[in-house]
């Protein structure tokens, strides 16, 4: 059994210049992932571990990095499975959270519930000692500019954001 | 998005996928990704995939649980991830990426987009690319 970590960073359109970006930063978060799974961890450590440096990362969308909704704000969206038990914990329209793969596990693993979503997933991380952080955090330069050319009547964020076909 | 698939020295295989969402969606828009069977899905006895891409699509065709079904039907991770994406580029025109492995640790990482960041390690061997076909390797 040969232990393995795969990683993505997202599917779409990639500008030339936030390649390199996006693939060191899959690179790193592989990296911690395989270290976990050489020193006897387990998948869904692996995993959570990678998830997070990526949402720790602005050049990803998500976590800080995260795209903006047409109120040019944040809501995010996670879930964890676990091949063993099935089990499953899911975050839907969390705010201000910096690291909603972690909420995720945590409705996994204290709550007999699959998802929490909204104010529900708020109160959720408050109750679990999750600090929350300012929407500012959330927000770069980047997913601004994005968000503003956007909103022009004759945009198309769909095809900005996932580019053409393969 | 994000996400991730793993499998540990005893077998077990896990997922996790997270996200900001659509570009300028509206206020309450949930895609895929919370939704078991769409954004993600971990069984010990067929695999586990992290997915990526228009979520509305992902979620009409429920794609990381058909990539498994697939996997469930002898297909290797590699054909039951391409069936399932093209599925979901001819069925509804969605465009879409996965991560997929198994418990026996084959692994794959496919997309139907022009682009996806993706790396794998696995016997101290980092793999990773960005551009459909890329496959670069150096070790750990």
């Amino acid at each position: 059994m040969f232990p393995v970590v795969v990683v993505h960073g997202g599917a779409g359109h990639i500008p030339k210049e936030r390649s390199e970006n996006s693939t060191s930063g899959v690179r790193s978060a592989t990296r911690a992932g395989y270290t976990i799974l050489q020193r006897g961890g387990s998948s869904m450590d692996a995993v959570v571990e990678a998830v997070t440096q990526l949402e720790n990362n602005p050049s990803f969308n998500a976590g800080c990095g995260s795209v903006l909704n047409i109120k040019g704000e944040v809501e995010m969206d996670a879930i964890v499975m676990d091949g063993k038990t099935l089990g499953s914990g899911a975050v839907s329209a969390v705010r201000n959270i910096a690291n909603p793969i972690q909420l995720a596990r945590l409705v996994m693993d204290k709550t007999g519930h699959a998802c929490l979503t909204a104010e529900g997933a708020n109160q959720f991380a408050r109750s679990m000692g999750v600090p929350e952080v300012p929407l500012e955090s959330l927000i770069t330069d980047y997913s601004r500019m994005r968000w503003k050319k956007n909103l022009a009547p004759d945009a198309n964020p769909v095809e900005c954001q996932m580019g053409k076909m393969g | 998005t994000v996400g991730a698939v793993a499998v540990d020295s005893e077998g077990n295989v896990a997922c996790a996928t997270s996200t900001g969402g659509m570009l300028n969606k509206m206020e309450g828009r949930v895609g895929d990704t919370p939704c078991i069977g769409c954004g993600g899905y971990a069984d010990n006895q067929v695999g586990a995939v992290s997915t990526t891409g228009h979520g509305e699509a992902i979620m009409k065709v429920v794609l990381a649980r058909l990539i498994l079904f697939h996997m469930e039907q002898g297909q290797s991770v590699e054909a039951a991830s391409d069936l399932a994406l093209a599925y979901m580029k001819s069925r509804v025109g969605g465009l879409g990426g996965v991560v997929t492995v198994d418990p026996q640790g084959q692994w794959a990482a496919r997309f139907s987009s022009l682009q996806m960041a993706w790396a794998a390690a696995q016997k101290d061997t980092l793999h990773y690319g960005l551009y459909t076909g890329e496959h670069f390797t150096q070790s750990i």
